[in-house]
């Protein structure tokens, strides 16, 4: 079973 | 005072092709720079960064720095209006919300002015951080896409593994499953049939094939994509824009649970 994560996991808001 | 000019319009047609599908609207940001964007789609899932450097077009003129939130189907039903062969230019006044695309036939017979109305765009912008990667894959990029189609009829996700055989691309489905091995392949005749490996580690992810399959629209831009890969961090699929800049899209991996 796989989760799909958003972007902000890895890059934060500038 | 903004005013760019770029004598192959059709570029900009591709690239507005290439990023209409994942976001529907983003924010230009024109600067001393160049054009540029960064959007994400709206399950902020996916990312489309876009730069045009100032040095490619043969025209700008940039006074201050400026955003222009456009709706990107709307930006692209106008552009569609563009021949192939057409000069484009888009203006854009201080203090108005409006910003107009002038299309100018080779032969200067005929000059097209589309007015579009700006729109307010609250968008959060992400500081993507310079990354080394563990893998980074030169391929052409129509093979690239091909993968991609071939693989979303097996499945609804790909698993890319980069080790020293290769990349290989799988999905697995109800009706069975797909393995598709690319190996380096330098000794071509023409440099962008060449598939190209650097890997530092071995690495392996998991990507929804819906998002690749919307990045692989930039493909008439570019003969070759550049995918960058590490375990911990989103995928990198690049397409450079004719010597003038990119579009990169960046794709979180599916995590196991």
């Amino acid at each position: 079973i796989h989760f799909q994560p958003s972007l902000q996991r890895y890059f934060q808001i500038a | 005072m903004f005013e760019l000019r770029l004598v192959q319009g059709s570029l900009l047609k591709k690239v507005l092709e290439s990023i209409k599908d994942l976001v529907n609207d983003a924010n230009f940001d024109c600067s001393s720079t160049g054009f540029s964007l960064q959007a994400m789609d709206s399950s902020h899932v996916a990312l489309v960064a876009l730069l045009l450097r100032s040095e490619g077009f043969e025209h700008y003129r940039c006074d201050r720095n400026l955003t222009m939130g456009m709706n990107l189907a709307n930006m692209a039903k106008m552009l569609k209006c563009a021949g192939n062969d057409d000069i484009i230019t888009i203006k854009a006044d201080d203090g108005t919300d409006t910003v107009t695309f002038m299309f100018e036939s080779p032969s200067q017979d005929k000059i097209s002015d589309f007015e579009m109305k700006l729109m307010d765009i609250d968008s959060e912008h992400l500081g993507i951080p310079e990354a080394e990667y563990e893998a980074i894959i030169r391929m052409p990029s129509a093979e690239f896409a091909r993968i991609c189609r071939d693989l979303s009829s097996i499945g609804d996700t790909v698993v890319i593994s980069v080790t020293k055989e290769g990349v290989r691309f799988s999905a697995r489905g109800d009706i069975g499953a797909a393995n598709i091995v690319c190996r380096q392949n330098a000794t071509v005749d023409k440099p962008e049939d060449a598939t190209i490996i650097e890997m530092q580690e071995p690495v392996t992810l998991t990507f929804a094939l819906r998002y690749m399959n919307s990045f692989t629209k930039a493909t008439p831009l570019a003969e070759q994509v550049t995918i960058s890969m590490s375990s911990d961090l989103p995928v990198v699929v690049e397409y450079k824009v004719a010597g003038m800049g990119y579009i990169r899209y960046y794709l979180a991996p599916k995590i196991e649970e």
